[in-house]
């Protein structure tokens, strides 16, 4: 089963 | 003072367009360079990323740093107001509460304002490194639009798949299996109907269809789209706002559990 991540797993906050 | 004036107004009409249904409420940024917006969908699972360049403009003053917070409901209700051929023209005044749209038609005869209450928005800024994409994909803006909309029927996730010879887009669910090839287009009469692919390596990653209908909200802004592409990184979906800046959506893969 594929799993959707977040946008946030992927991208570091400024 | 911030004050920008667009005699080609229809390019807002249409941003706001591609960006109502992903977005409620967003800040935008204006700086002397120009208007930036970043935002997530409220589920925090894609990215929208807005440039409108100040020389892309036919006024722009800005002697400030200002973040516009809106509803971009309410932004898109205003902007609808305007004709397709108004020239638009946002203006705040430093630390405002609120932003004024004024519409002018062409021969200036109509002239219409809209005051609109600001919000504060406490919002995530993300950095987006650099990226050297193992596919970048361009090909007609709208038979993006079709295939996303006809493989939507199959399933909730479209698998993209790009190799030398071209790229695939394949759905499956409980009616069926849908597939759909594009190669790269040997020679076309016009650029903005060409498919061609920039690959390093061949690329296969799997998508929410719900978000990827969403980005083609977009499809009025530009005849071509740009898909890139890198194993288990976002893929980024871009549209050209003129020659003025762009609209890219970043949207996570699908990842084995």
């Amino acid at each position: 089963e594929q799993a959707q991540k977040p946008i946030t797993q992927f991208f570091s906050q400024q | 003072m911030f004050e920008a004036r667009l005699v080609q107004g229809n390019l807002l009409k249409k941003v706001l367009e591609s960006l109502k249904d992903l977005l409620t409420e967003a800040s935008w940024d204006c700086a002397d360079t120009g208007i930036q917006l970043q935002a997530m969908d409220n589920s925090h699972v894609s990215l929208v990323s807005v440039q409108l360049r100040a020389d892309g403009f036919d006024k722009f003053r800005c002697d400030r740093q200002l973040s516009m917070g809106m509803n971009l409901t309410s932004m898109s209700k205003i902007l609808r107001c305007a004709a397709n051929d108004d020239i638009i023209t946002i203006k705040a005044q430093d630390q405002a509460d609120n932003v004024t749209f004024v519409f002018e038609s062409p021969n200036q005869e109509k002239v219409a304002d809209y005051e609109m209450k600001l919000m504060n928005l406490d919002q995530e800024h993300l950095g987006i490194p650099e990226t050297d994409y193992a596919a970048v994909i361009k090909l007609p803006a709208a038979e993006f639009q079709r295939i996303i909309k006809d493989l939507s029927q199959f399933g909730e996730s479209v698998v993209i798949s790009c190799t030398k010879e071209g790229v695939k887009f394949s759905a499956a669910g409980d009616i069926g299996v849908g597939n759909i090839k594009l190669a790269q287009t040997a020679s076309v009469d016009k650029e903005e109907e060409a498919v061609t692919i920039e690959m390093q390596e061949p690329v296969t990653l799997t998508f929410a269809c719900r978000y990827l209908n969403m980005f083609t909200k977009a499809t009025c802004l530009a005849p071509q789209v740009t898909l890139s592409m890198s194993p288990e990184v976002p893929l980024v979906v871009e549209y050209k706002i003129g020659d003025m800046g762009h609209v890219r959506y970043y949207l996570a893969p699908k990842i084995e559990d």
